[in-house]
């Protein structure tokens, strides 16, 4: 598959790039 | 025998349309039940805005494309918002594993996250389409093949006034949530986000907010 790069972190998620917890 | 690009392409679409519930143009039981258990239930909000920015897209389709075209452009967004749909329901999932709360309210409240998402699953089977367009040579003839680069990317955020750096923030968790998209997809996506980062996320006071964080370390490097 293609190397995509994640650079999120284990602890965050769609929730915290959108200000809720 | 070798591939050509004819069923390269084709394949890519069937797979996308494959991989798709049939019934997906409604949100699922497990995602009605999401929406449920939001303090403020966002179900009519989420149906309006699709109404509305089905219309938009398919208008600006039009327009980019040819009058003739719109039943094409209303194909398209009918397959992003099952596409849409079905990542909403596995984000929502990871995220409850992430942080043992069934209560999204806030998030599945919020406009931007929606628009987001839908503009992300649009970008995907916009780019299933005109990658193949691109490769079988199909659009050759001049006219045909301008339009076809009318709609890449970034045209999907001026049709939803969405703002590149709201798309942004949805690219990685949608890859994520999404583990049947091919690489090149994944690739087009990935070039998106570089495209964002380095040419249309900056504005002109972009620099100025820049300075005015200072203190972040990551800041100070980039000054």
């Amino acid at each position: 598959s293609h190397d995509y790069h994640f650079g999120l972190e284990e602890h965050e998620g769609i929730s915290e790039l959108f200000d809720c917890d | 025998p070798p591939q050509t690009p004819i069923r390269a392409a084709m394949n890519s679409i069937k797979m996308l349309r494959g991989d798709l519930p049939s019934s997906g143009d409604q949100p699922s039981s497990k995602l009605a039940t999401y929406f449920k258990n939001c303090t403020v239930d966002p179900t009519q909000g989420i149906q309006k805005r699709l109404e509305m920015l089905g219309q938009v897209f398919s208008q600006m389709f039009g327009e980019a494309v040819g009058p003739h075209c719109i039943a094409y452009g209303r194909e398209r967004f009918n397959l992003g918002v099952r596409l849409y749909y079905k990542v909403m329901e596995a984000m929502l999932e990871s995220e409850e594993k992430r942080l043992s709360v069934q209560n999204f309210s806030k998030l599945l409240n919020d406009s931007t996250f929606h628009t987001s998402l839908l503009a992300c699953a649009l970008e995907v089977v916009m780019a299933t389409y005109e990658e193949s367009s691109f490769k079988n040579g199909g659009c050759s003839h001049g006219e045909g093949e301008q339009a076809v680069r009318d709609l890449c990317f970034p045209w999907i955020l001026n049709v939803f006034d969405l703002s590149a750096f709201d798309f942004y923030k949805v690219i990685e968790s949608f890859i994520k949530a999404e583990p049947t998209l091919s690489k090149e997809i994944i690739k087009h996506l990935e070039t998106c986000e570089n495209f964002i980062m380095e040419k249309i996320a900056w504005r002109t006071v972009s620099f100025t907010n820049v300075s005015l964080n200072r203190r972040i370390p990551h800041v100070c490097r980039l000054l």
